[in-house]
């Protein structure tokens, strides 16, 4: 379901170029749980954003689903994003003048669901909320903020989840429940690309890329 | 160094009245290295804030170096925070206008070291970060961020440190670069206080506290 073909990626500085991803290819087939794992400063938000969507590469191709992710047009790329994958970002992205609940219902009014309010609450029950759905971002702990996060990117059922660092701020046993979720919907069909620096949380997965000085290490 | 009586701690929203902090009690001696354990959203930050002088309890004693710190002027506070503690925040708190190697300066500019510049050169090169001085937070990953906040709470050598959740974001080799500075550090005298969930980062500190429905686990 995905193929990236040597993706280049760099970011300028004034007159530094600063090059990060340098021919990234990879494959992932349709239903496949696989973990991405690398040093710090390695490239994998930045490869993640690339996949999302949320970023283009300076060169190379990236296929998804069979369509050109290049050749979208901007209309097809906010369906794609909004409709297809969920985004796990690594600094939550949470709205912080709304409640937890009316976060996670966001992307079910984006893309036209009923009972908005209901698969939300049951989102956020699933990852251990039920008793901090009114509270803001700022009446949260690091853990719940990363919790809501993933409610709101797992709430649509989406066919693709990109996970970044989902079980950073989590101890042992408040992952694992995180995890179970997210296995739950990769038996039900989705495609899961979670970025980690945990063991725990990269054994769900039943294969890792490393990304090694830009590209993938053999 | 640190003796805490009786720490109660509630949030108010609204009418509700959320009981986090239900009578901690808890002795560090000076030059200690401790991790403070506990599930996601179990009160761990909120005491964190407490120790460092950022927030003040309901009810129940903090005595800091022999000193009731609820009898404390807001200028003896000040300079508890500013000279004595080093905080490394869970979610960093960094200056997003500045970059990485100002961040690092503040803290010894606003305690009058000399040299400002080539200590906080220094911190940042301890955690790897010798090479990103100039990049904004904006520009920096997930864990570089970490690093700097890191950096910045350890630059001035403070007698105490808190760090709360100081390797989440970073893969196990970057987190033991971070775990051996505080480890010098400690060597040299500084009594440390770990929040973490990460058990590698656990092993670093002589003894482990739990925090369990709002107290000290027994
Ligand atoms: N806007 C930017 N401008 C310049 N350099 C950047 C920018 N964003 C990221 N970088 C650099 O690109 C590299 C890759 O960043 P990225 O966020 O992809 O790393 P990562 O593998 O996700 O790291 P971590 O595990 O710490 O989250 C880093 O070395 C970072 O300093
Ligand atoms: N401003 C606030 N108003 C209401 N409740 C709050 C507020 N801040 C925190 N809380 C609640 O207090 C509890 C403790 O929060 P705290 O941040 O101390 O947890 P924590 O142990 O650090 O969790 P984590 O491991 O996820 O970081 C949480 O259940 C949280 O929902
Ligand atoms: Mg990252
Ligand atoms: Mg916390």
């Amino acid at each position: 379901v995905v193929t990236l073909k040597n993706i280049w990626k760099s970011y300028l500085m004034g007159t530094v170029k600063l090059t990060v991803l340098k021919g990234v290819s990879l494959e992932i087939t349709r239903g496949e749980m696989v973990a991405i794992v690398g040093k710090s400063g390695s490239g994998k938000s930045t490869l993640m954003n690339i996949l999302g969507c949320l970023d283009v590469p300076d060169s190379g191709e990236y296929i998804l689903d069979g369509r050109d992710v290049a050749k979208l047009s901007d209309d097809q790329l906010a369906e794609v994003r909004n409709r297809k994958i969920g985004f796990v970002f690594q600094n939550f992205n949470l709205l912080p003048r709304m409640s937890a609940l009316e976060n996670v219902e966001v992307p079910l009014l984006y893309a036209g669901y009923h009972q908005a309010q209901e698969r939300a609450f049951h989102a956020l029950e699933k990852v251990g909320l039920a008793d901090r759905v009114k509270h803001e971002p700022g009446q949260l702990s690091g853990g719940q903020r990363q919790r809501v996060a993933i409610a709101r990117a797992l709430v649509t059922s989406p066919e693709m989840i990109l996970a970044d660092e989902p079980t950073g701020n989590l101890d042992t046993r408040t992952g694992i429940e995180v995890m179970e979720f997210f296995k739950m919907l990769n038996k039900e069909g989705a495609t899961i690309i979670v970025v980690t620096h945990d063991t725990e949380t990269a054994e769900y997965c039943s294969r890792i890329i490393k990304i090694e000085d830009g590209a993938v290490a053999l």
